[in-house]
């Protein structure tokens, strides 16, 4: 299972909806 | 630029090493209805409530070798929990190491009698970054750890009835909470629990992570508190037996996707809907969690979340690597096999080898054409150079694909980590197959 450490997600606003089922990322969040 | 792998973004080298100073918290100001939002900041740094609690910070060697032991752990479950749905419920079996936690489905209690299966591999919940919520009425303040990566929260609680590691919140103490009580046997919630065991009528819970650190103590409920928004009844573990990595925490807030997670628990109030983001580790400004429906920024790119895998983790699916703008020649399969998991605890992506390996030559490829040559990696990390006397550096873009066309083009300040100036390296490493 690969997974997606904290590092790569920096300064991403990073989504998850648990009634859409979606995860999101936006950049430039913070 | 977008066929020919040419594309770069210029990096600060100062940007990738711990910045020295904190800017003024700011004020909450998103909080709404249906919404709260919390400040997260990187344990270690500047901004961190605990900062001033450490001696000093851990060394990049112990962070990497955490990490491996948190890729490892969670590996295991997901290798459980695969193989549980494979077989229908097939029995966890337990693992060679010692149970610390002790706890027996059933009947009691804080003993030190070897029963918790510890292939139960939940992800170690040390992870780099920390909320502080309240909890109790009156409401006292907690720095925890935050997980996507487990469900169940807890805290440190007096009396502390076999052990608690140094925290620099005081513990919390039931007495002192009006709104405070025990989870009865009989109560569903404990049904809830992975590990649950029962004393005097009481609900206990257990949680053994990767690596051996473990909490125990009584499932209860309290007032909790995010921002300026009481959760009331809110179901955590009031820990009377902890041990392990845990820094100087008070605890652990669980964003998984298991009914006792905050992320469920909360679900009623704001929809099971939250995002976070996660500050650059120079800057002096702190990142956000956020709760509520309003919590997805417009610009959002979004992907399936894929629920097939088993429960915690947040699964998606990662179908390509972009390197320089260019797509990697990587068949799909090798990323859909074992599947990829958004983690906030892991700090370098772990891919498949395959994947691993095509994005390393191609970063390796295009740091030479930049003209700089490869060092001798650190730990997990293979694909280093020394940035020494240099202030920027013009290095390949790195983006991640997702089903259904989301991208993730990775900051400047996650394509490399630093673990000194003279030794930079690509933020990513191998699983070491394309199986697991």
């Amino acid at each position: 299972t690969g997974i997606l450490g904290n590092t790569q997600q920096k300064t991403y606003g990073v989504v998850y909806d648990l009634g859409k089922k979606t995860v999101g990322f936006a950049p430039g969040a913070c | 630029a977008g066929s020919s792998g040419d594309e770069t973004v210029l990096l600060n080298v100062q940007s990738l090493l711990p910045g020295r100073s904190c800017a003024a918290p700011q004020e909450n100001k998103r909080s709404g209805a249906t919404s709260a939002r919390m400040q997260v900041v990187h344990q270690h740094g500047p901004c961190s409530p605990l900062a001033d609690a450490h001696g000093k910070p851990p060394s990049h060697a112990e962070i990497l070798a955490a990490d491996q032991n948190r890729v490892e752990s969670i590996q295991r479950r997901v290798a459980a929990t695969a193989g549980k749905l494979k077989k229908r419920a097939a029995p966890v079996q337990p693992g060679p190491k010692k149970n610390p936690a002790g706890i027996h489905p059933g009947h009691s209690s804080f003993s030190s009698a070897p029963l918790l299966p510890v292939s139960s591999g939940r992800a170690l919940g040390t992870g780099n970054y920390v909320v502080t919520l309240g909890l109790g009425t009156p409401a006292s303040k907690y720095t925890v750890v935050f997980d996507t990566g487990s469900d169940t929260t807890w805290v440190q609680c007096r009396p502390c009835v076999v052990k608690c590691y140094k925290q620099k919140d005081p513990l919390f103490d039931p007495a002192r909470s009006s709104t405070y009580a025990n989870v009865s046997c009989s109560d569903s919630a404990c049904d809830d629990l992975d590990e649950s065991g029962c004393t005097g009528g009481h609900c206990l819970y257990a949680v053994q992570y990767g690596d051996g650190s473990y909490t125990v103590g009584f499932f209860a409920r309290d007032t909790l508190t995010i921002a300026h928004d009481a959760i009331k009844g809110f179901q955590f573990g009031c820990g009377e037996k902890n041990d392990g990595l845990f820094g100087m925490t008070a605890g652990l807030l669980g964003l998984g996707r298991g009914k006792t997670s905050l992320t469920v628990q909360a679900q009623y109030r704001y929809g099971g809907a939250f995002a976070y983001c996660f500050p650059a580790l120079s800057t002096d400004t702190t990142g956000y969690l956020d709760f509520g429906p309003g919590a997805s920024p417009a610009n959002a790119r979004v992907t399936p979340m894929l629920t097939d895998n088993g429960p915690t983790f947040y699964f998606v699916g990662l179908t390509g690597i972009r390197v320089g703008g260019k797509q990697l020649s990587i068949p799909e399969t090798v990323f859909s096999t074992g599947g990829t998991i958004v983690d906030s605890g892991t700090v370098i992506t772990r891919l498949p080898e395959t994947a691993y390996s095509a994005l390393s030559s191609a970063f390796t490829a295009g740091m030479a054409a930049r003209g700089f040559k490869k060092v001798a990696g650190y730990s997990i990390l293979e694909t280093c150079y020394d940035f020494t006397g240099i202030s920027e550096a013009a290095v390949p873009t790195v983006s991640l694909v997702f089903k259904g066309g989301a991208c993730l083009d990775v900051d400047e300040s996650g394509i490399l980590y630093a673990i000194s100036q003279a030794q930079v390296c690509l933020a990513f490493a191998s699983i070491g197959d394309d199986e697991s």
